[in-house]
């Protein structure tokens, strides 16, 4: 492998792009820092080593290999040049509501092979669904992956980027479920729609405040023991949005459309809908069907 | 559990698992020979003949079959030490899985089995997200932080980096659960309960073994489960198979999905859980002196000077 | 592969341990599901 231009740098890693001498095939080199942890390799990097092992799906990125060199991690991981962050802030792109509903399929698809695989991602949000050459969404960054937990096991709820953060991890949840990355996804298809960010809270608080006035204050009506949490007491509540507002807000998404995105960001984890839910609902049965992807400028 | 690394690296026939032993042996032992060699030759001039008679008969390389025996003893020693920090069962079959498959990759000439113990429940503890750091890892297990940390790496890429485990607790959780539902009303639950604890041991005991190599991890849990209570475990896999309707033909090929798309012929499975039960339950034993004069070899061919 | 290769009767099954966390107010509110577990459970036992 031959490491040609540094792309990026983050707390553990620095990556690069480059080529597989034998194939020509383009990738990206991810080099894990490993005297920045005194506790041995990063946690990070043996999480996305150890997940990123195990799945093989389309819609997940591949780790095409992984090296020891000069006493440094390196993941081969397949070159993925773009990414959705970038398509919904680049104004000069222009994307159809087929085009919206490809990529809702692609990482749904690639979310439901990690559940299915009891694998949590823990992070998704729009920067980590990148696109392949041929318009493949591909979900990646598993530094924050985990399975899913043990009856027992208590969970740390500081997870989930705050604009992409389930309400139950906002309120503190120990016990959580595959929910949480339903609820990012959710956030992401509405992002993907108003191409600004739906939920932008500045501080975790805010985004506590930000997300019920957006979709209404939970009650222990509709999401039983929700007042359990402590952080529950000191809530402003407000009432959840009608379906009128939320056609004003949402004014390209149809009916299924509206009643998808509320299945994703329903309050009650419970409730919640799954992944198999979210492929099967009718939002991918309608008109206009999903682009194929490479065709998607 | 076919796409699993678990099954892609880390799945032999008994012949492939010995034929990887002896290699690994025999690639080691062709290294020490030649140092020393080197060695005595080195120190012609200050070895007289009774050290050198000496360094042959004692700086004797040991065989696969010894290597076997001193890492089954370590990897009772790292289940007692991950047990003794009261870890959960889960990361204790962890721990003792790193190891076993450190030495299928590595010879004990070459790592000593002390020097990775504590690394394997380390790396256990971070791949299983029940993280100790450092500091309090070396402060609970008295280890050597640098000595730790340094067998990280070679730990890492001698299990190919394959971090994911499969162990045969859940499966048996989840027979538990459907021997409830296939002898519904049969089983008395804190029986149940009994055998559910028992089982949980035995399955510890069993990744000690080889079975690991060689069977599922379902596989291995039906094979404990048979050896906890052989007539429960028959009774529930003929039901399985053939409902209730004992007549039809044992040997035919059952199919066990609604959708016949997964046949699985019941005798063929009875038979390879019997198979799978003997070598659990010929768990390897080392005793100390052994284990002793197999570790005393290891250390004269790495320290001939000693001699 | 997609088909299940068990059946899930959640009311046949008597687990107490889980049974209890059902009832627990910091699990409910979570989103913990005694299903989900079965199914991990399950899925393990007849893969």
């Amino acid at each position: 492998y031959t490491k040609e231009k540094k792309v990026g740098e983050g707390t553990y890693a620095v990556v690069y792009l480059g080529t597989k001498q034998s194939t020509g095939r383009k990738i990206a080199v991810k080099e894990i820092k490993t005297s920045e942890f005194k506790d041995g390799l990063d946690m990070s990097a043996i999480r996305e080593v150890k997940y990123l092992q195990e799945i093989q799906h389309e819609n997940v990125i591949e780790l095409v290999d992984i090296f020891l060199a000069y006493d440094n991690l390196n993941l081969v991981l397949e070159f993925l040049p773009s990414d959705l962050e970038k398509v919904i802030k680049d104004k000069s792109i222009l994307f159809t509501p087929a085009d919206i509903k490809s990529w809702m399929l692609m990482t749904l698809r690639g979310v439901h092979h990690c559940h299915r695989n009891f694998i949590l991602h823990r992070d998704l949000k729009p920067n980590n669904l990148l696109i392949s050459p041929d318009g493949q969404i591909k979900v990646a960054d598993f530094g924050l992956a985990r399975t899913f937990p043990s009856a027992q096991e208590i969970l740390t709820s500081n997870v989930v980027t705050r604009w992409y953060r389930a309400p139950e991890l906002l309120f503190g949840a120990k016990h959580y479920t595959s929910a949480v990355d339903i609820w990012s996804t959710g956030v992401i298809f509405a992002e993907l729609m108003l191409r600004i960010p739906y939920l932008p809270g500045q501080t975790d608080v805010d985004q506590i405040e930000v997300t019920f006035r957006a979709l209404g204050t939970p009650t222990d009506k509709d999401w039983p023991d929700v007042s359990f949490f402590p952080a529950y007491n000191k809530l402003q509540i407000y009432p959840p949005p009608s379906r009128e507002e939320l056609r004003r807000r949402f004014i390209a998404a149809s009916e299924n459309a509206l009643n998808f995105m509320c299945g994703m960001l329903t309050m009650n984890p419970q409730k919640r809908w799954n992944a198999v839910q979210c492929l099967e609902s009718d939002y991918f049965k309608e008109a206009p069907a999903p682009s194929d992807p490479s065709t998607i400028q | 559990f076919r796409h699993s690394s678990q099954y892609r690296f880390w799945s032999f026939t008994p012949e492939q698992l010995e034929q990887k032993r002896i290699r690994v042996n025999a690639q080691a032992v062709q290294s020490i020979e030649e140092d020393l060699r080197n060695f005595v030759a080195d120190n012609k001039t200050d070895l007289n003949e009774e050290e050198i008679k000496t360094i042959e008969m004692k700086a004797v390389p040991v065989t696969a079959e010894e290597e076997l025996k001193l890492i089954n003893l370590y990897a009772k020693k790292v289940q007692m030490i991950a047990q003794r920090l009261n870890l959960p069962t889960e990361i204790v079959a962890t721990s003792i899985t790193f190891f076993r498959r450190f030495y299928l990759e590595n010879s004990v000439h070459k790592f000593e089995p002390k020097a990775i113990v504590l690394t394997t429940i380390f790396l256990a503890c971070k791949s299983d997200n029940y993280f100790i750091g450092i500091d309090s890892f070396c402060e609970k297990t008295r280890g050597s932080k640098e000595q730790i940390l340094k067998y990280e790496f070679p730990l890492l890429e001698s299990l190919k980096f394959s971090l994911f485990n499969h162990h045969p607790y859940r499966p048996l959780h989840g027979f538990f659960l459907d021997i409830q539902a296939v002898l519904h009303g049969k089983v008395d639950l804190n029986y149940m309960g009994h055998i559910y604890d028992r089982c949980k041991k035995r399955i510890t005991e069993a990744l000690l073994t080889d079975a690991v190599y060689f069977y599922s991890p379902p596989q291995i849990t039906l094979s404990v489960l048979m050896i906890e209570d052989e007539a429960l475990t028959t009774r529930y896999l003929e039901l399985k198979f053939h409902g209730n309707n004992p007549d039809s033909s044992a040997d035919a090929e059952e199919t066990i999905s609604q959708d016949n798309s997964v046949n699985i012929s019941l005798e063929k499975l009875v038979t390879l859980i019997r198979d799978c039960k003997r070598i659990i339950e010929e768990s390897p034993s080392t005793s100390v002196d052994e284990a002793k004069s197999i570790a005393a070899r290891l250390y004269f061919c790495q320290n001939p000077k000693d001699l | 592969d997609v088909s299940k290769r068990y059946t899930l009767e959640q009311s046949l099954y008597s687990d107490p341990f889980i049974k209890d966390l059902q009832e627990r107010k910091d699990f409910i509110a979570s989103g913990f599901r005694v299903d989900y577990v079965y199914e991990r459970m399950l899925t393990e036992a007849f893969m």
